[in-house]
Formats: structure tokens, sequence, C-alpha cells
């Protein structure tokens, strides 16, 4: 008989919908022009539709970004949802960018997508890639940077997910320290 | 509530499904 399978057919749908933004960086227009949602998507297969139809961060421009987050948060620590936390970061070597970025940013948009942090996925907001001359940012966005405990075993769920070895230490920022301040000044709220 | 999680091999496995 040819009556189709529902599970072949039915879209698997993803716990939160997620928007996928890209940031380019044309210092011709307003900051906020530069930064545009590609689409939105609440299914596993429309996440691999966008995924494998758009360029890989590795071959974007330098000055680019990409930003996955759960929709109706923006990209940017002055969202609300985002003020009150911080990110995870991942600071790449130039060689790395061929070896480990889209492996990387992989790895981290289906912990996203797969609400990969256990009981702590609702603390997450999303995650951005920049890629820059002087070496790519990976970084994964928290909800409050005050939740210690819940912080850092999202952040070792992330090391563990991206294969970094345990020796290499990732520093935890809030963007309340970062606000204003120029990047290398920054102290970091913690490490895994 | 339940939360849908999919792990990476599933997401991977669907990744080539028609």
């Amino acid at each position: 008989d040819d009556v189709l399978d529902p599970e072949s057919v039915i879209k698997h749908p993803l716990q939160n919908s997620w928007a996928m933004w890209f940031f380019k960086n044309d210092k011709g227009r307003d900051w906020k022009d530069n930064l545009r949602v590609i689409t939105t998507f609440d299914t596993v297969e429309d996440f691999w539709g966008l995924y494998n139809h758009t360029l890989p961060a590795s071959r974007l421009q330098s000055g680019c970004d990409y930003s996955v987050f759960k929709a109706g948060i923006q990209p940017m620590w002055e969202d609300a949802q985002n003020k009150k936390g911080g990110r995870w970061l991942i600071n790449l070597n130039k060689s790395q960018r061929q070896t480990h970025l889209d492996d990387f940013w992989l790895e981290t948009l289906l912990c996203l997508i797969g609400e990969g942090f256990d009981e702590h996925s609702d603390d997450i907001c999303g995650a951005t890639v920049n890629i820059r001359t002087k070496g790519d940012k990976l970084g994964l966005w928290t909800r409050d940077a005050n939740k210690i405990e819940a912080t850092k075993k999202i952040g070792l769920k992330l090391k563990e997910s991206l294969n970094v070895p345990s020796k290499i230490v990732i520093g935890f920022q809030a963007h309340s320290d970062t606000a204003g301040k120029a990047g290398s000044t920054v102290k970091n709220r913690f490490t895994v | 509530g339940t939360r849908i999680v999919y792990d990476r091999s599933r997401l991977m496995q669907l990744r080539n499904s028609p």
C-alpha cells in the first residue's frame, strides 16, 4: 500500500523558534541597518534547509557576523533578554578559521536547536560568530550572568560538544562588564 | 512541561532525510 508514513512527511518541530541574522560591516550605513534577519525557523528540516543554503561562516568577508537567537531576542546586549546575561567566548586563531570554525559553529547550532543544555536550555539566548582578520570569535549568549552554576554547566557542555580539550580554558563575560569597553580590557566573570 | 530535545546524531540523521 502506498500510504505515506506520517513520520516521513511531518516536519520535526523544535522546542523554540529561532531567527538567523546576518551582519555586514558597511561603514556607509547605520549600524542597525547592517543587521538583518535572514529567516526564522522552528523545525529541524527548515534549519537544515537554511544551513545547507547559506555560505559557511569561514567564507564570509571579514567584519561579518552570523547570529542565531531565539525568536524575539535581538543579537545585541542591549536587548532586554540579553542585558542581564553574558557570553561564553571562544577566540580562534587565524589558522582555525579553516580547521575549526565551521565545525564549531555547526555544533553550537545543533546544541541550540536541539535544546542540548538540558534544564539550562531556558537560559540560552543565542549564539554569534564574528569573522575578523585578527581572529574569529564564537559566542554563546546566556540570559542571566548571576546564575553561576547554570552558566558554568552551559560552558562545560559547550566545550564538550565542540571537543575543546579540557586544558583549554574558555571565559564568560557579563555584558554589563563589557558594555562600552574595549574587548581586551574585559575581565572574565568565570572560566571553565 | 516536556521539552523537545534532539541529540546531535538525531539532527545529523535528519539532515539527509528527503
